[in-house]
This record gives structure tokens, sequence and C-alpha cells, in this order.
């Protein structure tokens, strides 16, 4: 049974979907078979591959998982697309519909070693199924001032769920994203996240780097599209800090 | 009775809160009486004022509005600060109480010249509440790929508001923010959004400055905390350009 791990912030544009396509693709390349869900309406995880958005979730297709899910370029890597459609949305995140969700992510995703879901940005009911069926949490963090005041609410929600009975999760980490060293607010951020979480932060930093944010323009991961740039080897640092901790 | 401006795009980090609030302090010292509204669970707008949240937001008591308008260190400039809390979210998107909210946000602000909405990353029923009741709505959009993919879908929602008898609801604009010129991606989405929308794209763009992000911990606006900075001058200039609109 594959590691199923959200990557998750109420914060937006912190890097989200840039460190959940990058490290699905970091897996890939280190040989393990990976997929990469896309759960935001936004469906930018889905786009920054070259693929479309589907008119109905797979998660919400009666079928098997299997047939929603399509190849990206890199092998090893598969996408389960997103879905614009706001009805999507509001079912995946209720009632009934929301248990198949996390039947299917329970049942359905065996045949993968890792399974990384994008998230949008909030800690509604859509995130909140998500967490409550994933084992472990990556938060980014972008080094700016608002970045550590959604931060408690956001800890408190991934608590709750934690304590449940029904769920494995664990905080899987916090990456610091945007990462601009010639900055003095980088620097304070940075000090105020590594005193307040320890050990939870990744050793490793994501840099701003527009090589970053170009890839998604060819539907390429930043590992692919520029290889040697700073972005690119600070995703694969990180896949390598991640596989060391599970 | 002043103008109702949203300020919404559901891409996360695009600048929302940012424009919001360099938005009412520019035309609280060009002598409007403005409000800021902050209408996001993750009360940016509030904080980036050296405000608190308060634990029920206002637009959800009973009693008159002006009961939990603050001031702020700017004369001539209010905050409604916003509610953390998920149940005031809900119930501020909600049947009954929304239609409190188009109720307050309709009748309570008399006493402005602006109203300012600083709305959470989502085209959701939140959002959607605050568009119905506003006159207009300013989306701000980062040069980046992602920028113009959920464009489409808000445009839709906003078009579809715009349509129904009850609203007075026009686009304000659309404004460039986090404008790097030394960047080539920068210039292919300024070309793109410019063909594609014309005039209601704002002349101003707001340049990528530190000033910027670093105002918020000083509980400012950029405009009084670095008034000669690149970022100030062109909120400024904006302030100048929504007023021509007008
Ligand atoms: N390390 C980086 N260097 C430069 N640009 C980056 C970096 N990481 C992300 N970006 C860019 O910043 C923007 C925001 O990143 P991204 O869309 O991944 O954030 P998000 O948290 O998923 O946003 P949302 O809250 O809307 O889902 C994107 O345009 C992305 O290309
Ligand atoms: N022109 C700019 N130059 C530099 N930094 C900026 C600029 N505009 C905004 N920022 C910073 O970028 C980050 C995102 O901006 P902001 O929080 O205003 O976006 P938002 O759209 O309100 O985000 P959310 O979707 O979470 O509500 C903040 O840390 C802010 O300080
Ligand atoms: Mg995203
Ligand atoms: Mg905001």
């Amino acid at each position: 049974m594959g590691r199923v791990v959200s990557v998750a912030n109420q914060k937006g544009g912190v890097g989200k979907t840039t460190t959940a396509l990058n490290l699905a693709a970091g897996l890939a390349l280190a040989g393990f078979r990976t997929l990469l869900v896309d759960l935001d309406p936004q469906c930018n995880a889905t786009t920054g591959l070259g693929r479309q958005p589907t008119d109905r979730h797979g998660l919400l297709r009666a079928g098997p998982l299997r047939e929603s899910v399509v190849s990206t370029d890199l092998t090893g890597m598969e996408l389960l697309p997103g879905s614009r459609r706001f009805e999507d949305v509001a079912l995946l995140a209720g009632g009934v519909e929301g248990r198949r969700v996390e039947e299917h992510l329970a049942k359905g995703l065996l045949s993968f070693d890792y399974v990384i879901v994008d998230c949008p940005p909030s800690v509604g009911k859509l995130t909140q199924v998500a967490l409550s069926t994933s084992d472990e949490v990556i938060m980014p963090i972008q080094c700016e001032y608002f970045a550590m005041e959604g931060l408690t609410r956001m800890v408190h929600v991934i608590g709750k769920i934690i304590g449940r009975d029904s769920s494995r999760l664990e905080l899987g980490g916090i990456v610091l994203t945007m990462y601009d060293h010639h900055l003095e607010l980088t620097h304070e951020v940075e000090k105020e996240v590594r005193e307040f979480f320890g050990d939870i932060v990744f050793e490793t930093v994501i840099p701003r780097d527009v090589a970053v944010s170009e890839a998604p323009s060819h539907g390429e991961s930043v590992i692919e599209y520029a290889p040697y740039s700073r972005g690119a080897r600070a995703y694969v640092e990180l896949c390598m800090e991640v596989l060391g901790r599970d």
C-alpha cells in the first residue's frame, strides 16, 4: 500500500502545487511509482503537466479509479486530473461522496508507492477529506510576514484529524519556499518558523528561482525542465529528505 | 452611498490583500472616508493593519455594523475585522445569514465614500456574496503562468452575477502585480492579459518590491511605511486610476 501525502496550507500562493508536482516527479525519477492527485478546482497541477481537467472528478466516478488516471510525460508518474466544476468540489467534500473519496483514496491506489495530493488554499471540507485519508501532510510556507499568521489554524485542524481514531495522519514536515537569502524578511521568517516548529521543518529550503515558475508553461516539473537550476536541485534534495523520514 | 469595491481572484497569493489594503489607504490619504472589510478567514487584512480578528464577524452581528468597525492608525480609514472561526465563514456564505450580509453591506455603510472588500482565494459562496453586493470588482493577477488559468472561471462567475437583475456589479479592472520587468515570463503574461482583456487592464502595474511585503509586519500600508518605494508609488498611481474610472 502506497503512502498518501497531502500538500496543504490555507494561505494562497505559497507553492503547494509546485511542491506537490515536483515532489511527485522527484519520487518517480527515484524509481517509485507515483500518482499526483489534483484536488484543487483551479486544476493547476493538471495544467502544469500539460493535461486537461476532467468534467467529472475521478474520485466521484463509481468505476475503478484506474479508469480516470492518465499518464504524464514522465515514466513512473501518473495523474488523477482535477475538475473545475464547482458541483464536483462540493460533492467531493460532502457526506456520502466524501466517504467515496476516502474509499477510493484508501483502496483504489494500491498499485502506487506514493500518492501526492495537491490541496486548494483552504482548511475547508475538501482539504479535511484529503487529510483524513493521508499518512502525512507537508506544509509549504512562504518566507513572508503573512506566512505565520494562518499556520496556527492549519496546525489546529491537522491536530484534530490526527487525534481521530480512524486517522493515520502524521505531520510530514514544513518546507520553506520562495526563499531569497538577500532579503532580511526571509531570514526573520525562517528563524521564527525553525524556533517554533524545530525538527519538523525540513533542512532543505526551496529558493525563489524563475526556472520553477517557467516549468509549468512547458508542462514539466522543474527537475525535467531545468535540471541544473537551483530550484530543481532543491526539490531533488527535498525528495531525499522526505524518503529519509519515511 | 459609498462605492463597494471587492478585490477577488480564486488564485492564491496574487496580491488581493495587499491591493485591498493599499487601495483603501491610498483613498483615505486622498481624503475619502474608507472602510476595509476583511472577508477572508485568514484575516491577513486585519493583522496587516496591526489589529486583532474578532470572535464573531461584524457582518453576522445583529446590531448596527458601526459597533464592529475599528479605527486604524491612518485617519480616514477604518476596518471591519475578519474572523478565523470556520462557523462564521460558513454562516456568512449561507442562506439567511447571507442575506444579513447583503443588508449590512447595502445599508450599514452609508457613512463611507469607499468600502473595499478583501476576499478569500476562492469563487465559492463567500466571494459570491461579496460580489453580489459590490459596485465593482478589481482582480489582481500575478505575472505567472498559472495566472491566466483560473481567470476564465472567475470571469464566468462575475459575468453570472453581473447578469442578475438585483446586481449593480461592474468589472472595475485587472491589475498586474508582482511585476518583475527583468523576467521574460512577466512580459509574456502581460502581453497575453492585455491582448485578452484590453482596456479593462489598468495601465499601472505593481512591481515586486520587498517594501510591500515588509509593510504588514509594521501594521501599515506600504504608502505609509515606505512612501518613496516603487511599490508605494505604484499603489498611489493605481488609486488615481481607480478614481479616474469611477
Ligand atoms: N521556488 C519558486 N521560485 C519561483 N516561483 C515559484 C516558486 N515556487 C512557486 N513559484 C510560483 O509562485 C506561484 C505560486 O505557486 P503555486 O501556484 O505552486 O502556489 P499554491 O500554494 O499552489 O497556490 P494556490 O494557493 O493558488 O493553490 C506560481 O506561479 C509558481 O510558479
Ligand atoms: N508587489 C509586491 N512585491 C512584493 N511582495 C508582494 C507584493 N504584493 C504582495 N506581496 C507579498 O506576496 C504575498 C502574497 O500577497 P497577498 O497575501 O496580498 O496575496 P493574496 O492574494 O491576498 O493571498 P491569499 O490568496 O492567501 O488571500 C504576501 O506575503 C505579500 O506581502
Ligand atoms: Mg495550488
Ligand atoms: Mg489575502
